[in-house]
């Protein structure tokens, strides 16, 4: 994945069941921020797998005022890039039991 | 540590907690 300078990890072991995941997002690299970001520590959160869409969820961070409205991409490619791999390991496990 | 908790209007939370202290190592 593309270093966008935010970190995206999870915040609990991957069950490989549950569709709802708990991240923890923090900026590694605050000079790939267009804008101010709120240096407060790491932002956890949780995400559906199947219903939640990673740029919403920036967005909301956004609004909620921890990034700035430019930044709003990027934080959403960090987390679509996290949520990719998590759903390729998931599939690569279901086909190993296979 | 201390948390903070900011919840979104359309419900969904963010808790803000320290950043893993392995990550800070590595820095």
């Amino acid at each position: 994945a593309e270093d966008t300078g935010v970190r995206v990890e999870l915040a609990e072991e991957d069950d490989g069941k549950k569709d709802c995941i708990a991240l923890k997002l923090w900026v590694e690299d605050h000079k790939k921020l267009k804008g101010k970001y709120k240096e407060s520590g790491a932002i956890e959160f949780t995400f559906d797998l199947e219903k939640d869409v990673p740029e919403v969820v920036a967005q909301e961070m956004v609004e909620s005022g921890f990034f700035h409205d430019s930044d709003a991409k990027t934080v959403g490619k960090s987390i679509r890039d996290r949520v990719a791999l998590i759903k390729w390991r998931r599939e690569r496990t279901v086909s190993a039991a296979v | 540590s201390a948390t903070a908790q900011v919840v979104h209007s359309a419900g969904r939370r963010f808790i803000v907690c320290p950043v893993p202290e392995a990550r800070l190592k590595e820095q």
